[in-house]
Parts: structure tokens; C-alpha cells; sequence
């Protein structure tokens, strides 16, 4: 048996609309810790990785643990169903071919139920390794989806280079339009954590990414005031929305190659 | 041009 009641519908329609595009169907591994997920694109060029730890549920509940195939894009529409405050519940019994999803207003005066058919999914579980990483940058998450807007329609670009100095990081593309770049440099104060930009970085570093994927990644901004952007020479980009404390979303990103 | 790699060249299935 497995049940998960979570205070705000809101949180679950804002990761199915951060990542529904990116990957379509995916399993939700439940296991006592809580809720995972791990999906690649069709391409292979990104990956994203849920965890929703079980202490942001009360209660929550997992006798023994569950893969539960999931059609993101149907959870999200069902989803649609609950007003952002009400109250979710989702239960499965062992072995079930259903998730039920119950959506409780906060007077308790509106109860939806919905049985979502589950599926099996075939889906490659990739092990990442753990990475020190020459940069880690974090930002305003509005900041970041502005940048990756402004850059891709603005200009018209497909690849981003991201490159981190002590001074700054600086996006630049070159687009049918032309080329552009944005820098922004470490904010002085830290008064306001959410609204900082704040760079460790061990040694700089430069790296080239496709601009859509960092777009699609940006559909997680209302998740989380700010991002990080982990990077490594020859590793991935991650990028990284962080719920208070109790889970995360990231994305992986394969880096191009400069011919 | 710049060539894209794939995610599966980094990590590997487990």
C-alpha cells in the first residue's frame, strides 16, 4: 500500500509541467524515502532526475517498494482537475494497475476521485556519478529563463556558450539575426539570497549547450526563486530547482562539441 | 556548426 498526501496540488501541477515536455511517460520509483524519478529525452541528450523526499508528505506511506508507469502527460491534465490549494492525495495498492488521485478542497467541501490507469515502461536507469564540479553558479530562476528567452528568440540561436569566470558568466549565441551575449557578474550583497547571483568556481570554465533544451529546462522556474548551473569540462550541465527542503528537480545536459 | 553529444557517452545503465 502506498499513499502520499501532500498539502498543495500546486507543487505536483508545477513539476508535471516542468518536465511533461521533456519526457512523456516515465516511472515514479515510490519507496520509503519518497517519490523518484529519472527520464531521458528521446534523444538522449537530457535527462531529468525528480526526488520528492517523503518528509514533504504527511502522511506518507510505502509498505514495500513500487514502480508506478506513469503517463506525465495525462497526470498533467488530471492534474488540471485540482484548484491550486486543494489538498492530494495519491494511493496505490501493491500491484495495482491504477494510481488514484484524490483532490480535497481546503473547507473540505469539494472531494474529487480519479483512477489514472498505469503502464509498463522500459526505461534505462543511468547511474551518474558524483562530480566535483570548476563551477557552480546560482541565479534567480527568472533571471536564468529570461536569458534563455532573450537569447533564443532575440537572436535566433541554437547554441549557447556558457563560460564562467571569477568576474562573471557570461551566455553568448550567434543566431540568424546576428550574436549576442548577457554577463552577469557576482552580486556584492547576499542579503537577499533568492536575488543573487553567486559563483563558486574552482577554476573557469567554458561549455556549449543547445539553447532549446535550457528553454525547456526553464518551464521549472516557478518551482524554485532560484537555479544552480553546475558545469565541468567533458560532464554535463546540470541545472538545478531545488523545493525548500524536502526535493529537487535537475537536468542533465549533454554538452556540444566545437568542430 | 558544433556537434551534440549523447547523454549515454557519461553515464552509464545500472
Amino acid at each position: 500500500m502506498f499513499e502520499a498526501r501532500l498539502a498543495q496540488s500546486n507543487l505536483m501541477k508545477k513539476i508535471l509541467d516542468a518536465i511533461k515536455d521533456l519526457i512523456t511517460e516515465a516511472n515514479l520509483e515510490i519507496s520509503s524515502g519518497g517519490i523518484s524519478l529519472q527520464g531521458m529525452d528521446s534523444s538522449h541528450v537530457s535527462l531529468v532526475a525528480l526526488l520528492m523526499r517523503s518528509d514533504g508528505f504527511s502522511p506518507f506511506r510505502c509498505d514495500r517498494n513500487l514502480t508506478l508507469g506513469v503517463n506525465l502527460q495525462a497526470m498533467a491534465k488530471l492534474m488540471k482537475c485540482a484548484s491550486n490549494d486543494d489538498i492530494l492525495t495519491m494511493t496505490a495498492e501493491d500491484n495495482s494497475d491504477t494510481l488514484n488521485l484524490q483532490f480535497e478542497s481546503p473547507a473540505q467541501d469539494k472531494l474529487s476521485e480519479f483512477e489514472m490507469k498505469l503502464m509498463d515502461i522500459d526505461s534505462e536507469h543511468l547511474g551518474i556519478p558524483e562530480t566535483e564540479y570548476d563551477a557552480v553558479i546560482r541565479m534567480p530562476s527568472s533571471e536564468f529563463q529570461r536569458i534563455c528567452r532573450d537569447l533564443g528568440a532575440g537572436i535566433g540561436g541554437e547554441s549557447v556558450t556558457i563560460a564562467c569566470t571569477k568576474e562573471g558568466v557570461k551566455f553568448s549565441v550567434t543566431g540568424s539575426v546576428g550574436s549576442g551575449s548577457i554577463t552577469l557578474k557576482q552580486t556584492g550583497s547576499v542579503d537577499k539570497p533568492a536575488e543573487s547571483v553567486v559563483i563558486n568556481m574552482a577554476q573557469p570554465v567554458t561549455l556549449i549547450f543547445a539553447l532549446r533544451y535550457l528553454n525547456s529546462f526553464a518551464k521549472a522556474t516557478p518551482l524554485s526563486e532560484s537555479v544552480s548551473l553546475s558545469m565541468s569540462r567533458e560532464v554535463p550541465l546540470v541545472v538545478e530547482y531545488k523545493m525548500n527542503d524536502t526535493g529537487y528537480v535537475r537536468f542533465y545536459l549533454a554538452p556540444k562539441l566545437e568542430d | 556548426k558544433s556537434q551534440q553529444r549523447n547523454l549515454l557517452s557519461f553515464f552509464k545503465a545500472v
